[in-house]
């Protein structure tokens, strides 16, 4: 059985530039799942969450954009074009779940958009900077609680050319796509060469059982000059069995007093 | 009275919205931002138990008693913000990123909300060019007291203003800006300092956008609040 709750995956990624992998998300995760070890191999260790700059950082790849001119050492996306910052990020997690449990993969944040192979299955992260994925992966798990997952990420659509004169926001491209702006420079900054992209907020997996509980919304309204308070709380819930979930919903509010002592 | 459990069933298959019975509170502790009180914080967890399995799934936030308003100062012409019914001079500073390859982490946030909070600031102002700030920062905005003012990704030099004038109708799908608007609303809004939601620098998104915007954010008509609050409910 696997423990309810949530698990972030940060660590053991590797990641390789897409353009020199000649193998599909299936094969990297079922036939040919990729390794640091083998020598031929393009892949390096990957920093995720975060951008593919990081990543070429780490591995002392490109210098380090915030010395001296280095930023200008770095080929600006508009230059080398999409494919060049598009990466795979692959990494193996066990889940061994039992009867009765659900289990999603949840991406808090991608920029700008990818696709997701796990053992196999291909699913589709729409665009999109600033929104959570999650994707029910029950039914894709590996029996023996080995998975494979790998994850091609494409930059913004429309990173833009960095015009000589520089400027606020550069050509403006950016600004058609529904993602950070700053990237192509501004007053104050030199343009980010990959436009951020990459799995730049956490990534997890979360355990549930048969009902989930989601977005939770709390409001507190104040009567009689602040003495008289009530808390209101919504919640959303999806039964993901094939019975009727006879629930109880519980909540409780309480102040740490110190150490593990709670007043409940 | 502050632990509470309510009993439901929920169809296969189904995806509802459920709210418990309000709680009720006598004089809470109650959040201030830095420098006008104290930063009182409630542990809120919320289980849900499914009888044929156990604990099927839970969740839990620092939570702080709060009432902010905000509203354009006739005499000034500038916004005036009350916390809990108090006028709170603002000492603000702009906030674009922590880092720029995105290097974020909770030990980075820390140390940089800490530092306003130590230069005596007590809000925030997320500018539009940069991120939707992430929870870490706003668990440590909770923390430290730092109201937040959280643009929308829209700037005057990208979306209709700047020389030569750009993308005078915003970002080409205005579907998917509401989308990320409404998801990163779902992320971010149980935290206490999260003061106002704005929507771009400079320039005011393109009006489907705006009113959408505006509509997805207006306060629950439950929630309106009496102008004073010694009206019993």
């Amino acid at each position: 059985m696997a423990k309810l709750g949530k698990t972030n995956l940060d660590s053991g990624w590797i990641a390789a530039r897409s353009t020199e992998i000649h193998l599909d998300g299936i094969q990297l995760t079922t036939t040919h799942p990729p390794s640091l070890s083998s020598n031929s191999s393009n892949w390096i260790e990957a920093v995720v969450p975060g951008t593919v700059l990081g990543t070429l950082l780490k591995n002392k790849q490109i210098p380090d954009p915030f010395y001296g001119l280095e930023n200008d050492a770095i080929i600006d996306i508009a230059d080398s074009g999409r494919d060049y910052y598009t990466f795979w990020f692959f990494t193996t997690f066990k889940c061994a779940k039992s009867a009765n449990q659900h289990v999603d993969l949840n991406f808090r944040a991608i920029n700008y958009s990818a696709e997701v192979y796990l053992n196999g299955h291909k699913k589709i992260l729409p665009k999109g900077m600033f929104r959570r994925h999650s994707l029910d992966i029950t039914d894709i798990l590996h029996p023996d609680g080995n998975n494979l997952l790998a994850v091609l990420v494409h930059p913004p659509d429309h990173p833009g050319i960095i015009p000589p004169e520089g400027g606020q926001g550069g050509d403006h491209e950016i600004g058609k796509d529904v993602a950070a702006q700053y990237v192509e420079g501004w007053d104050w900054m030199t343009p980010i060469r990959d436009r951020n992209t990459g799995i730049w907020d956490e990534v997890s997996i979360s355990v549930t059982g048969p009902v989930k509980l989601t977005n939770p919304h709390l409001v507190s309204s104040f009567f009689d000059n602040y003495t008289r308070v009530y808390l209101h709380s919504t919640v959303e819930l999806e039964n993901r069995s094939a019975r009727i979930a006879e629930c109880s919903l519980n909540i409780q509010v309480s102040t740490e007093l110190e150490g593990n002592m709670f007043l409940i | 009275e502050h632990h509470q459990t309510s009993n439901l069933s929920i169809p296969p298959g189904a995806h509802i919205d459920y709210t418990l019975p309000q709680l009720f509170f006598y004089k809470p502790n109650l959040w201030w931002p830095n420098g006008t009180g104290k930063q009182s914080l409630y542990n809120v967890e919320i289980t849900v138990e499914d009888k044929g399995f156990g604990e099927s799934d839970s969740w839990s936030q620092h939570f702080g008693f709060r009432k902010i308003e905000s509203s354009i100062d006739n005499a000034t012409g500038g916004r005036l913000f009350k916390v809990n019914g108090q006028p709170i001079f603002i000492r603000g500073g702009n906030w674009i990123l922590s880092d720029g390859l995105l290097r974020l982490s909770k030990e980075r946030y820390e140390t940089d909300i800490k530092f306003h909070t130590d230069m005596n600031f007590n809000m925030i102002r997320c500018w539009g060019g940069g991120l939707a700030e992430r929870p870490e920062f706003y668990h440590y905005c909770d923390i430290y007291g730092l109201l937040v003012w959280q643009e929308f990704w829209i700037t005057g030099d990208c979306d209709g203003r700047g020389v030569p004038v750009s993308n005078p109708d915003g970002p080409l799908d205005h579907g998917l800006f509401l989308i990320c608007a409404r998801d990163t609303v779902k992320l971010l809004r149980n935290h206490p300092s999260l003061a106002l939601w704005v929507g771009g620098n400079e320039q005011t998104p393109p009006d489907d956008i705006n009113k959408a915007l505006k509509n997805d954010l207006k306060l629950h008509p439950l929630f309106k609040f009496p102008t004073d609050t010694s009206n019993s409910l």
